[in-house]
């Protein structure tokens, strides 16, 4: 399961 | 954000610093691997291009063109500034049988078949190898200068902290990423011969030395 914003990691 | 994302961020951050700082303050890139400097600049921008595209917080935004900048003045500095200092008979990786293998998998192996969400996927790949020049430049040398072990630490720790990151938001968050995760615990793992080296070595007052 993918976060809930696309990618909200640097 | 938790605590292991936000140290994780400011590890990453010191290190990009500390480098920079290093090669500007002693007018020298002697021992620094250009190679993984222009790999860390290709995963910031291919990971980075949704800056374009979304905005998540002040926080992210400013943090991505901030790695972007240092990354490309580090670059700078290598191969333009101080070129003159720069130990090209020692940084001799072959950085094409990472950079094209890496292209392949992002191709094969991704969450989702678009352009931005490959060119993110090539990213996390490739930073988890991206330290490989480096690391074999300091064993073809057989030294590193106390301050690039200080670099390499913090580089190696941020993520270190971003695996810590992740079980957190797994068990509170019921997030996971096992692109990210994967490749994060190879790119750690990379480190741990360094990590013995650092402990047991530089924090010990003594010169980082390989048996050459």
């Amino acid at each position: 399961m993918i976060g809930r914003t696309k990618h909200d990691e640097l | 954000m938790n605590i292991f994302r936000l140290t994780g961020d400011l590890s990453h951050l010191a290190a990009i610093i500390i480098l920079l700082l290093k090669i500007w303050k002693t007018r020298s890139c002697a021992g620094i691997s250009g190679k993984s400097q222009i790999l860390f600049a290709l995963v910031f921008t291919t990971r980075y291009l949704d800056l374009l595209t979304s905005f998540i917080s002040l926080y992210n935004t400013s943090m991505k063109f901030i790695y972007i900048g240092c990354a490309y003045a580090t670059v700078y500095m290598i191969y333009a500034k101080f070129k003159a200092t720069y130990d090209g008979n020692h940084d001799t990786f072959r950085v094409e049988f990472l950079v094209v293998p890496i292209g392949g998998l992002a191709f094969l192996v991704n969450h989702d078949f678009s352009p931005l969400e490959i060119l993110w996927t090539f990213s996390i790949y490739l930073e988890s190898v991206a330290i490989l020049p480096q690391l074999f430049m300091i064993s073809k040398t057989g030294e590193a200068e106390t301050i690039t072990t200080h670099y390499l630490f913090f580089l190696g720790l941020y993520r270190a902290l971003y695996l810590m990151n992740w079980i957190w938001r797994f068990y509170f968050e019921g997030f996971f990423d096992m692109i990210a995760i994967v490749a994060g615990v190879v790119q750690t793992i990379l480190y741990c011969d360094f990590f013995y080296l650092y402990v047991t070595k530089v924090l010990k007052g003594k010169k980082l030395s390989l048996p050459a």
